[in-house]
């Protein structure tokens, strides 16, 4: 079983933690800072990373796509290109497979699932989100989270969200929903639909322990204020983004990659 | 009594909120979002707010000179042309102001000071900081700022600092330094040196008033974790920027104006 993960957005939206606060994994290790003075390259990189982990007793293997330069440059106007092609090629490998005679080992490096991390401006999208967005909704499952959502107040969340959603709908952007089964129960409608109220969710990364004031031991960020606990709902939504991710939706991030697919296949038969 | 401040940085950094804290005034308004798919426009903006304000029981006139779209565009290659241009230009009108024969009425609106928001990212400088920076250091006090450091553990803000510090030293930038005089009392050096040891300021910036946990009244952000409050020194750097711009170096930054003005007089006279 594998589940191939691509995470977008510009560095220090905390990518990596997030990665690893989801899967429960050091996948990334620590950054090492480019050197002082060093050029960053002037492309988006494309860069694979698998793991074989464990979910749910289901040994799973992960690879997680990272995108380093996406955003960071003075000029970024086509820094999507380097991913909308990753992503095609990656269906282009798969059709080559599919249309071998011997089609028994069909190796399957598709992009399950996108997300896209907003920094917390608590404004509206900026343009290279909207851009990004536009180009990619309609080959990947794309998942945009607000970043660092710890910069937020509550209040400040709530309106960012709501405005965010708005910019989404007017751009006619597609985000990832979970279809909806007929046969589902009603407790599963239920934590759907709160997992989708949730969304663009905020989360907070972190794989760090801390204790809290009251004693906890918690996956968290300490400052002198307080404790930011990743886990804890009232802080911030990483466990609905873990939830939609890894629990509840993994069968249909893989199941709607199958539809993006057969869509770009039609596409480019019909070109 | 005047005094000329301009701040950079891309929208959503808290800048207006800042300029409202630090002169204790609503300076600016609450933001009107931007509408739904509006296309920002593509330059660079200079637009002066200016207020009466007292200060320690004197008189002043503070212009804020706001640069909205800087770092905002897909493309921000030369965004800061725009700034640049408007530094000079008020060097210019200084200039021929004092060529005219009747100098009675000399009119100052010369950039005294101008704060740079650095996105709180916790990796290093970024290509337009440093392009930034590079560009504008010889020609105003510049003054850079860890914008919402209420996003950074107090590990994170001082490996921060100090690789902030290491690119600034690099790239051979001149950050504002108040130039230390033979003639100050010992409390003034000891003060003066720890404002310095603290750039560049981590600050947060709030106009609300937020009652803590232990039922003190403070100048705040409240999450659900806890409060941070804007005047606490161990929760940020405000309380030194503020002394910093205002109380203490008010006049060193008028005087530095005045030198950085003559050595543009000077190279424009040998140009
Ligand atoms: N405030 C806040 N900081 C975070 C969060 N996640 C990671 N960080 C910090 O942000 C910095 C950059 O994180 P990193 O994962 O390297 O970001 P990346 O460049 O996007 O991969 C590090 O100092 C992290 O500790 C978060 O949820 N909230
Ligand atoms: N976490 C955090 N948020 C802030 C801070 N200052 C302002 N904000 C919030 O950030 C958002 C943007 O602030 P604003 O002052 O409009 O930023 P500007 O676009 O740079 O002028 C608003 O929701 C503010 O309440 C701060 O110091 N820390």
């Amino acid at each position: 079983f594998s589940f191939t993960c691509m995470v977008v957005g510009e560095s220090g939206l905390g990518k990596s933690t997030l990665v690893n606060t989801l899967f429960e994994t050091s996948l990334y290790q620590p950054k090492t800072l480019p050197e002082l003075g060093s050029e960053l390259s002037s492309t988006v990189g494309i860069e694979n990373i698998s793991a074989d982990i464990e979910e749910n007793g289901v040994r799973l293997k992960l690879t997680v796509v990272d995108t380093p330069g996406f955003g960071d440059f003075i000029n970024n106007d086509s820094s999507w290109d380097p991913i909308v092609t990753s992503i095609e090629s990656r269906f282009d490998q798969y059709l080559e497979q599919e249309n071998r005679v011997n089609r028994a080992k069909l190796n399957d490096n598709r992009v399950n699932a996108c997300i896209y991390f907003i920094q917390p401006t608590g404004h509206s999208l900026r343009q290279v989100d909207i851009e990004f967005m536009r180009r990619l909704h309609t080959k990947v499952n794309l998942i945009p989270v607000i970043a660092k959502s710890d910069t937020l107040s509550e209040e400040e969340v709530d309106s960012f969200k709501r405005r965010i959603l708005a910019d989404i709908e007017y751009h006619k952007i597609e985000i990832f929903k979970a279809p909806a089964y007929e046969m589902e129960d009603d407790e599963t409608i239920q934590e759907n639909s709160e997992i989708e109220s949730k969304i663009p969710f905020a989360i907070v990364g972190s794989t760090q322990t801390i204790q809290t004031g009251d004693g906890r031991s918690v996956r968290g960020r300490s400052y002198p204020w307080g404790v930011v606990e990743v886990d804890n709902e009232e802080h911030c939504d990483f466990t609905k983004l873990r939830q939609m991710m890894i629990r509840t939706h993994m069968e249909e991030l893989k199941e709607n990659t199958g539809i993006l697919y057969e869509n770009y296949r039609s596409e480019k038969m019909l070109a």
